[in-house]
């Protein structure tokens, strides 16, 4: 029988383990300021 | 298995930043009043492939206003960007360029600029002088004195004012007024212009020659009022620029 799984039990069984240290990419974009931000 | 597409264009990305680049120059390089701007940030790029190496590139740029005049040949990469205390204006700009055979090119750009929050500055340097609009009496009067000052002790030509580009008005501790104004050199030397100031034109474009001055009225404690002009001598105009003098407001302006 299917049973509907709590979402966070789910997440953490989908979860794709990630290397220790990962470091996510920055976002593209915005990118980075030149001078100052106002 | 087709092959998988591009991935997105990063605003950091060479090509990104080599787009922002030729945005810039073309912005600056059509711009008819105030002052250039350098890039400050790439908010958003979008790339819409059109063909084999053919794309239409959607930027969205940040934009600071420096300190040289739209008129100066001075390379954008010798101008500073106004800082924050002496109240920064900001361009937002959405630029569509094309990529073809690797080569950008500009197919329209709309730009927005505005001053600064005063509240901002205030906050962080409470005795910083604040812009005022263009059309307050006194940068009115100041910039009325600080040219006939010019005028009557220059031995060039007789100057008239094309605009006024910015206007700061310090009251503590002393009451002071600054501004920056763009001028063009007339057909009649200052001596002529004493005689019948109405005759006198600003040159043909095949011998314009543009200024740019700016001037320090101090009215309390004491009088006293300099003046500075520098000209840049006859360019050829890489754009007709509208010799109207007019006056605009720091506070935002649209370009397209």
């Amino acid at each position: 029988s299917v049973t509907k799984r709590a979402v966070a039990e789910a997440a953490q069984h989908d979860k794709v383990p990630r290397p220790v240290g990962f470091v996510p990419p920055p976002p593209p974009c915005p990118g980075r300021i030149r001078h100052f931000d106002i | 298995v087709p092959a998988a597409p591009p991935a997105p264009l990063g605003c950091d990305d060479p090509e990104s930043e080599a787009a922002a680049e030729v945005a810039v120059n073309y912005i600056n390089g059509h711009s008819h009043h105030g002052y250039k701007f350098a890039l400050n940030r790439i908010e958003d790029i979008r790339v819409v492939p059109q063909g084999p190496n053919n794309d239409l590139i959607f930027l969205e740029l940040d934009l600071l206003e420096t300190s040289c005049p739209v008129l100066s040949p001075t390379p954008l990469v010798n101008c500073s960007v106004r800082s924050f205390a002496e109240h920064a204006v900001e361009g937002d700009c959405d630029v569509k360029l094309q990529k073809l055979d690797g080569t950008f090119s500009v197919l329209a750009s709309k730009c927005h600029s505005h001053a600064d929050s005063g509240e901002d500055i205030v906050k962080v340097c409470p005795d910083c002088p604040l812009l005022v609009s263009l059309n307050n009496t006194e940068v009115l009067e100041t910039v009325a004195a600080a040219l006939n000052a010019y005028n009557s002790k220059t031995t060039e030509a007789y100057l008239r004012l094309l605009e006024i580009g910015r206007a700061k008005i310090q009251v503590f501790p002393a009451h002071v007024v600054v501004t920056e104004f763009a001028v063009g050199a007339t057909n009649c030397s200052a001596e002529q212009a004493k005689a019948n100031v109405e005759d006198c034109q600003l040159l043909p474009e095949d011998q314009s020659n543009f200024g740019f001055c700016t001037a320090e009225m101090v009215k309390r404690p004491t009088q006293d009022l300099r003046v500075d002009c520098q000209m840049y001598g006859h360019q050829v105009p890489a754009t007709v620029i509208p010799l109207l003098s007019r006056v605009f407001h720091p506070t935002g302006q649209d370009t397209s």
